[in-house]
């Protein structure tokens, strides 16, 4: 019931 | 032109088996400041942040700043050549596509180079946003890698909960499950074996073993190991790399869906 979510989702691309 | 030289070459060699679990491949982005390497692993979940200061380093130049990207297994091709207190000299000349490596023996009598051919590699580099963490906890560092090793037998996910009193790993599945709670210590007379935790609000997340049990490979540069939590973004596990900079590795948490 748990998705893996991506750091991308978090840390914006520079 | 670029040179960082080191007393031993046991250091870089801990540094690479820290990162080498992760990352296939990765650039080390020199300047006078130091080196620096920032790096997602394949599947994007995870991001390693490595610095080292040049004041680490026993010799450190760097005229232009250089962005060498390296094959992480050839350069652990290379490293496995050094014997632990052998002197490394890493060199590269300005826009260069080779790095070399110099080992030289404690008594200078065996002087061996390594040139590696370096790589382009397209770099995509991540905002790490400025966070106070509502839970920081330090640890011994062998104390959360076996706790990750022995609940990684339990299940894929690891859900760390930390409040005030302490904090717990739990992991559950067809076998079974596990929890392990630690507690703050109350003796500050060995600083190394402490457990201490900064809470502002507790915190419960979930996250994936494997991944955690890749960043442990950096248990052997320092003694203790903290992790920074924040409800529902990347959990931070920071060794420090002691005189020479620190590594950082970002873990996405999973969500309930």
């Amino acid at each position: 019931k748990h998705r893996q979510t991506a750091i991308t989702n978090f840390f914006p691309n520079q | 032109m670029f040179e960082a030289r080191l007393n031993t070459s046991q250091v870089l060699k801990k540094v690479l088996d820290a990162i080498k679990d992760l990352l296939n491949e990765a650039t080390f982005d020199c300047s006078d400041s130091g080196i620096q390497l920032q790096a997602m692993d394949n599947s994007h979940v995870s991001l390693v942040s490595l610095s080292l200061r040049s004041d680490g380093f026993d010799k450190y130049r760097c005229d232009r700043n250089l962005s060498m990207g390296m094959n992480l297994a050839n350069m652990a091709k290379i490293m496995k050549c050094a014997n632990n207190d052998d002197t490394l000299t890493m060199k590269a000349q300005d826009n260069a596509d080779t790095v070399t490596f110099m080992f030289e023996s404690q008594n200078q009598e065996k002087v061996s180079d390594y040139e590696m051919k370096l790589m382009n590699l397209d770099q995509e580099h991540l905002g790490i946003p400025e966070t106070d963490y509502a839970c920081v906890v330090r640890m011994p560092a062998m104390e959360f890698a076996r706790i990750c090793r022995d609940l990684s037998q339990f299940g894929e996910s690891v859900v760390i909960s930390c409040t005030k009193e302490g904090v717990k790993f739990s992991a559950s599945g067809d076998a079974g499950s596990a929890n392990i709670k630690l507690a703050q210590t109350s003796t500050v007379d060995k600083e190394d074996e402490s457990v201490v935790i900064e809470m502002q609000e507790p915190v419960t997340l979930t996250f994936a073993c494997r991944y955690l049990n890749s960043f442990t490979k950096a248990t052997p540069l320092c003694n203790q190991v903290q992790l920074s939590m924040s409800a529902d973004v990347p959990l931070v596990v920071e060794y420090r790399i002691p005189d020479l900079g620190h590594i950082r590795y970002y873990l996405a948490p999973k969500i309930e869906d």
